[in-house]
């Protein structure tokens, strides 16, 4: 149902960033995308920050789906 | 608090960052 149309998302999205299919995202992959999306690698170095957890320097895509469905359920509008 | 501020600032970016992954999904199909 809708929650394997998420995870497909997700995955999607993870690929996008993860241009080699290491199967993790780094920081400078991160960077890679402000070619692509319109924001500055300020900007998706603290999309780096706030997704990588752990704090490691590798963005897994269980922390990748995580901060997706963060910003898609828990965005509390104030 | 400070981390709270931080990560109310972080959520703007985070948002901005997805949403543009949206649109760049549905713009190149």
């Amino acid at each position: 149902g809708g929650h394997t149309a998420l995870l497909g998302k997700t995955q999607d999205f993870f690929q996008i960033c993860d241009t080699e299919g290491k199967g993790f995202v780094t920081r400078r992959d991160m960077q890679r995308l402000c070619e692509e999306l319109p924001l500055s690698s300020e900007d998706l170095e603290d999309v780096f920050d706030s997704l990588d957890a752990d704090g490691n320097g590798y963005l897994t895509l269980e922390e990748f789906s995580s901060g997706f469905s963060e910003f898609l359920f828990g965005r509390r509008i104030s | 608090d400070p981390n709270m501020k931080g990560a109310a600032a972080n959520e703007g970016v985070l948002a901005n960052f997805f949403n543009s992954l949206l649109s760049k999904k549905t713009g190149s199909p």
